[in-house]
């Protein structure tokens, strides 16, 4: 563990509960893509499934359930709670353009052909393209709320601040997680753009991101 | 190419 892999944790703990306690708290999920969020839960899923097979740390398990129930929390508000309020006319990705390849990937590359492993490489696979029923859905709707960039900003941040992680172990202890790399790159080359507008927009504008 | 428990990242 090292500075850059917890506050990459950090990261993506405020990112999850800031996105919960949004739709909690406004009861409405409005602006929000529940297509992504049940991608997320789908990536939590097929990777904590070793939650019940090997024991790392308390911090890995208990970060682990909580990843898991807020995902699926925050999807059973979307889809159920709030459902009113959900937009399902913009959440209008086709996540089969992202579960078939994804899917498939994952049974090419993998670093072993066994069911944990090639359910972790497809989760790997599946979150760096999670996010894109949710950016597709903003550039649809034209805006987002101060409250979802900043969702958004942790949630990207949180990856690049494990490619850092990565260099760090690399240079320490010789660790290289090419999958993870290799994803984490692409995950965190989508949210780019969207940094570009969060600094430009939210931080030094309106506060509102609202698209050219 | 970490394997099982050597998988220690969330």
């Amino acid at each position: 563990m090292n500075i850059f892999r917890l506050a990459g944790d950090v990261s993506h703990l405020v990112a999850i509960i800031i996105l919960f306690l949004k739709i909690w708290k406004s009861k409405s999920c409005a602006g929000i893509s529940g297509k992504s969020q049940v991608l997320f839960a789908l990536v939590f899923t097929s990777r904590y499934l070793d939650l019940f097979t090997v024991f790392i740390s308390a911090y890995n398990t208990i970060m682990k359930l909580v990843f898991l129930v807020l995902s699926y929390a925050t999807v059973y508000l979307i889809y159920m709670r709030f459902r009113g309020s959900y937009d399902s006319e913009n959440d209008s990705f086709r996540v089969e353009f992202l579960l078939v390849p994804v899917t498939g990937l994952a049974f090419l590359e993998n670093y072993a052909f066994t069911p944990l492993e090639i359910l972790w490489t497809f989760s790997i696979f599946l979150e760096a393209v999670a996010i894109m029923p949710q950016l597709f859905m903003i550039t649809k709707t034209g805006e987002a709320e101060s409250i979802t960039t900043h969702y958004l900003f942790f949630l990207g941040l949180y990856r690049a601040l494990y490619l850092a992680n990565w260099v760090w172990r690399y240079h320490t202890e010789g660790f290289f997680d090419q999958i993870a790399v290799v994803s984490g790159v692409v995950q965190t080359i989508f949210y780019c753009d969207f940094f570009y507008l969060y600094v430009t927009r939210v931080l030094r504008g309106s506060g509102k991101m609202s698209l050219p | 190419c970490p394997l099982g428990a050597e998988k220690d990242e969330l």
